[in-house]
């Protein structure tokens, strides 16, 4: 009897170690289930404020080819030209050639083509032209880059000119509400409906032998603000439909093309080539 | 007429605009 005592007294105490170990099982379950709410509600939360900054994204950049206001306020039409300065502080701007642009930051960076940009660089080059100038007019000439924003004429600094291909970056100091957002992959372009965005304005009818002119300069043929030689019309951009043809990838430079019958004429070269969203796929050239 | 495909000047681009928004 005292055995069996012995051994239920024994038993006992292994239902009380199991029973503890059962509570401490609970216990411990609670917590990682506690664990697992905390960390689904912070899930649920991350992704409510990626939704968000998404939205807030979408909400401040172009969305819509319907968005005119929008589009006027975010391309740029491009004039590449120079400030002449008389000896006796009188100053002229004339203009060379022009060409499209558009912002894709808010802070003013906007993509163009190289191309338009050329002219700036030939003058930037030409510093014995310069200096004849100097000696011939008592007069220097400074290499400038406008962009009209919406008829708004302001400085731009050429930040990156591209080695690969027919782009430049240029940088106007104003901020953009909306600007443009970039597509990242050509799929499905085949037949997609595009629009081309640009200046058309014939880009260097009004500056036949421009180089001879700028080189020969006399003040009354000149302008004291470059915005004088372009009217109203010149200053809006024009939006062409059409659709995308062709993709193709040039083999030896492995530049991706796209063909399009979206219109487009000299000046509007440096505007984007945007789907209805308003994304970009490319530069037009 | 043509256009040069940008996604392919990714890296570029954003070296030099840095905040340039990019959509699949």
């Amino acid at each position: 009897a005292e055995k069996t005592a012995e051994n239920a007294h024994k038993a006992a105490d292994d239902a009380d170690t199991a029973a503890e170990n059962a509570v401490t099982l609970v216990e411990e379950a609670k917590k990682a289930g506690e664990k697992t709410d905390m960390a689904a509600r912070n899930a649920h939360a991350a992704v409510t404020a990626a939704e968000k900054v998404a939205g807030d994204l979408k909400d401040s950049t172009l969305n819509s080819i319907r968005d005119h206001e929008g589009i006027a306020e975010a391309v740029g039409k491009v004039v590449i030209g120079a400030t002449i300065t008389t000896y006796d502080g009188e100053q002229f701007q004339i203009a060379v050639s022009s060409g499209s642009s558009f912002t894709i930051t808010r802070d003013g960076h906007m993509l163009t083509n190289k191309h338009v940009v050329e002219e700036y660089l030939k003058l930037q080059r030409a510093r014995d032209g310069k200096d004849d100038f100097k000696r011939k007019y008592n007069a220097t000439l400074e290499e400038q880059i406008w962009v009209f924003v919406n008829k708004e004429k302001h400085d731009a600094e050429l930040i990156h000119v591209s080695d690969k291909t027919d782009y430049a970056i240029l940088r106007v100091n104003r901020r953009f509400a909306k600007p443009f957002r970039l597509k990242a992959v050509p799929e499905r372009l085949l037949d997609a409906e595009v629009r081309a965005v640009g200046f058309p304005g014939a880009a260097t009818t009004p500056f036949t032998d421009r180089e001879g002119r700028l080189w020969e300069f006399s003040k009354n043929k000149c302008h004291s603000d470059v915005a004088e030689v372009f009217n109203d019309r010149e200053l809006q951009y024009v939006m062409t439909a059409g659709r995308i043809s062709q993709v193709t990838e040039d083999t030896a430079t492995k530049v991706k093309w796209i063909l399009h019958n979206a219109g487009i004429a000299r000046g509007s070269s440096g505007g984007p080539l945007v789907l209805q969203d308003a994304t970009v796929l490319g530069v037009n050239t | 007429y043509h256009a040069i495909f940008f996604g392919q000047f990714r890296g570029d681009i954003d070296k030099h605009a840095p905040g340039v928004v990019w959509v699949p």
